[in-house]
C-alpha cells in the first residue's frame, strides 16, 4: 500500500502518454525534471515509439493534463484509481494465501 | 506435513519469506540438480539467495539470471520462481533443457533487491530502489540498475538522492549489486547474463550508457535470432535501451559476457506494475519461449 493515510487524501492516477515526435519527448522530459509535480514515471521517455506511463499524485492531476492538453500532446488513462487496484491485488494475496 | 513444489501457488504474488520458502522447496525436491547458494547479504542484512541448476562438473560455462532488481515490478520475481520450476521440473523430460544442463549449469537469483521488495509489500507498493541509507539526505534507496560499472553517473541516472533513478555515491556502492559482481567475476565462465524487468514488453541489449552498436551487435540482433526468440505470443521487438548509465547488462556485456540481455515483461497497456495475478504464468510462459531460445543458442555456441 502506498502510504494509505496519502493515498485516500488524493487518488493517484497513472496516465499513458503517446508522444509523436522527438520535440513532444523532449517536453515531457522537462516535465519529469519539474520534482515539485512528483511524478512517477513508469516508463522514462525515451523515443515517440514508445509510451510514457506516469504516476501522478491527485493533486497534480488536473494541472499536469493542462500542460499536457496545451501543448497538444495526447494521453489516456492507464489507471484511473491506483489505490483500487492496489486493495484489488491484496484482496488477491490474502484470497490465495487463505 | 511436507510443503511439496506442486502445493506452491505459482499464479499469485507471495512474500519474500513465502519465496524463500518454495526455493528450500525446489533445492529438496530436485536434489539432484538443484542447490541454494547464498551470494551475499542485503543492506538490511537479508540474505541474496541464488539457485544452482548443475548435473555436475567444475566450473562449466554458464547463464546468469536474475530478477527484481526494481522491487516494485512483482511479475519478475513471480516468472522467476515459475522458471526456476520449470527448469527443475524439464531436466530429464525436454531434450532441450536436458542437453543444455549436461553442458552448462544455470544460476538464477529469483529476488535480487530483497529489502525493496519487503517494502513493497509492508510500506510502499511502487518502492523501486534498494533500502540504503543516502549519507548527507533524507532521501533512502539508490536505483541498482544506475549502480553499475558502465557508463556510471552518465546520462539517464540522477545524482539526487531523492530521485527514482539516483545512480548511488559510486558504482557498486549497494551491496546487492557488488554481491552479484563478486559471483560472476569470482565464476569466471558465465557466458550469458539476463535480467528480469517490467513492463514494456521489449527485449533489451546494450548499450545503454552510449549511443553506439555492441561490436556482436550482428550476432545478437540477427533476424534468424530475433525470429526464433519471437513466437507471435511474446511480440518482442529488439531496441536499443533508451538512455540509461549504469545499466547491469551494459557492465556485463563490458566485462566480456556477451549473451546480455533485459527483457521487459509484459505490457498489457492498463495495469503497469500492477499486473493481476491472474496474468503471472502467461507473462512466465511467453517469456520462457524467448529465454529458452537465447539458452538455447549460448549452449550451441561457445566461446
Amino acid at each position: 500500500t502506498v502510504s494509505a493515510d496519502l493515498m485516500f487524501s488524493c487518488r493517484h492516477q497513472v496516465l499513458r502518454i503517446k508522444t509523436r515526435n522527438e520535440e513532444e519527448v523532449k517536453q515531457l522530459q522537462l516535465l519529469e525534471s519539474l520534482e515539485h509535480l512528483e511524478l512517477d514515471f513508469w516508463t522514462s521517455p525515451s523515443s515517440p515509439a514508445l509510451p510514457v506511463d506516469v504516476r501522478i499524485p491527485a493533486n497534480n492531476v488536473q494541472a499536469v493534463k493542462a500542460i499536457l492538453e496545451s501543448h497538444g500532446i495526447e494521453y489516456s488513462i492507464l489507471i484511473e484509481d491506483l489505490q483500487v487496484v492496489l486493495d484489488q491485488e491484496k484482496r488477491d494475496m490474502a484470497d490465495s494465501q487463505q | 506435513r511436507e510443503r511439496t513444489t506442486s502445493t506452491f501457488n505459482y499464479g499469485t504474488y507471495h512474500s519474500l519469506d513465502d519465496i524463500y520458502a518454495e526455493l528450500d522447496h525446489l533445492a529438496y525436491e530436485y536434489s539432484d540438480i538443484v542447490s541454494k547458494l547464498e551470494i551475499g547479504r542485503s543492506y538490511e542484512n537479508r540474505p541474496l539467495y541464488v539457485l544452482k541448476f548443475s548435473t555436475g562438473g567444475r566450473n562449466r560455462r554458464a547463464i546468469w539470471i536474475d530478477a527484481g532488481i526494481h522491487s516494485r515490478e512483482w511479475v519478475t520475481q513471480a516468472s522467476a520462481v515459475w522458471m526456476a520450476k520449470k527448469i527443475a521440473s524439464s531436466y530429464g523430460q525436454d531434450p532441450s533443457i536436458t542437453s543444455l544442463l549436461d553442458n552448462m549449469d544455470i544460476f538464477l537469483l529469483t529476488v535480487t533487491n530483497p529489502d525493496g521488495y519487503v517494502f513493497t509489500h509492508t510500506t510502499n507498493r511502487m518502492w523501486r530502489k534498494t533500502r540504503s541509507r543516502n549519507q548527507g539526505s533524507l532521501c533512502i534507496g539508490v536505483d541498482p540498475n544506475r549502480n553499475w560499472d558502465a557508463g556510471f553517473g552518465g546520462p539517464g541516472a540522477s545524482n539526487n538522492p531523492c530521485s527514482e533513478s539516483y545512480h548511488g555515491p559510486r558504482a557498486n556502492s549497494e551491496v546487492e549489486v557488488q554481491s552479484v559482481v563478486n559471483f560472476i567475476e569470482n565464476h569466471g565462465n558465465i557466458q550469458a547474463f539476463i535480467t528480469l524487468h517490467s513492463y514494456s514488453q521489449l527485449l533489451m541489449y546494450p548499450y545503454g550508457y552510449k549511443c553506439t552498436q555492441p561490436a556482436d551487435h550482428v550476432e545478437l540482433v540477427r533476424p534468424e535470432l530475433k525470429s526464433l526468440l519471437c513466437s507471435p505470443l511474446c511480440l518482442f521487438s529488439l531496441s536499443l535501451s533508451d538512455q540509461a548509465s549504469g545499466g547491469s547488462i551494459d557492465w556485463s556485456y563490458d566485462y566480456g559476457i556477451k549473451y546480455s540481455f533485459a527483457f521487459e515483461l509484459r505490457d498489457t497497456g492498463r495495469y503497469g506494475f500492477l499486473l493481476p495475478a491472474s496474468q503471472i504464468i502467461p507473462t512466465a510462459q511467453e517469456t520462457w519461449l524467448g529465454l529458452k531460445k537465447i539458452m538455447e543458442h549460448v549452449r550451441d555456441n561457445p566461446y
